[in-house]
């Protein structure tokens, strides 16, 4: 499973 | 403030095209607090503008601060920053540091 950093949320605007 | 002063930069990106084409990632409670700059789309308005990068941090969007402010609720601000049409601007404060304040 990828690193706990890369699981918050992504917006694109 | 004043502590940050020093290593902070204003951005005015121009509304030069229909998207603001950035994507940003984090938010307060998350490892990431301030939201940061994960994506630049080429024909945006940010990349149009030619200041904004990936990996700088946003601290205010039209000089309110995002600091304490969910993912959700920061992106919520930098939408509605980009939809008004008040201003044909959005003022983006920004630094190139990771700072976690």
């Amino acid at each position: 499973s990828p690193p706990k950093e890369y699981e918050d949320e992504v917006t694109f605007f | 403030p004043g502590l940050l002063e020093p290593m902070s930069t204003l951005v005015r990106v121009p509304k030069s095209a229909n998207t603001l084409g950035i994507a940003i990632e984090g938010g307060a409670n998350t490892r990431q607090p301030l939201p940061r700059i994960v994506t630049i789309q080429r024909g945006g308005s940010a990349h149009n503008c030619g200041q904004l990068k990936v990996g700088q941090v946003i601290l205010e969007v039209n000089g309110i601060s995002l600091r304490g402010r969910e993912h959700r609720e920061a992106a919520c601000l930098i939408a509605e920053a980009f939809k008004t049409k008040e201003k044909e601007y959005i003022d983006f404060l920004i630094t190139e540091f990771n700072v976690a304040l």
